[in-house]
């Protein structure tokens, strides 16, 4: 799947990332 | 926890003494967002289990688009339940040891 990097003002990492689908709906 | 509509999962294994560990988070149930939420996908971070706050990388969150300041509570608050549940297992973990 596809990635973005997003870095906050900060200087913390965000990744995007897909969504786990088999864990979208865990009981 | 309480379901918040905003999932947060660890996004590595747990060896109990890592200080700074990396997280996931994504959106399980958009309708609970007051803001309208973009379908981004989820987002991987690092977070300090010591010296951070939980709701300051909410904000850091809000500050890069993921989501609307209106929200920040509810995304900080899924955060501090992971990261106290975390906490958690590791104190029991400890205890059990001992």
């Amino acid at each position: 799947g596809e990635t973005a990097q997003v870095v906050h003002s900060a200087g913390r990492k965000f990744i995007v990332s897909p969504v786990p689908e088999a864990r979208l709906k865990e009981p | 926890a309480e379901d918040t509509g905003v999932r947060v999962e660890l996004n590595e294994e747990d060896d109990g003494e890592k200080v700074s560990i990396a997280l996931k988070l994504w959106v399980e149930d958009p309708k609970k967002l007051k803001g309208k939420y973009k379908d981004t996908g989820a987002i991987e971070f690092t977070f300090d289990l010591v010296n951070e706050v939980p709701e300051v990388v909410a904000q850091e969150m809000v500050e890069s688009g993921f989501f609307l300041d209106c929200d920040v509570k509810v995304v900080g608050k899924s955060i501090r339940d992971r990261v106290a549940l975390i906490k958690w297992r590791r104190e029991r973990t400890v205890s059990s040891g001992n």
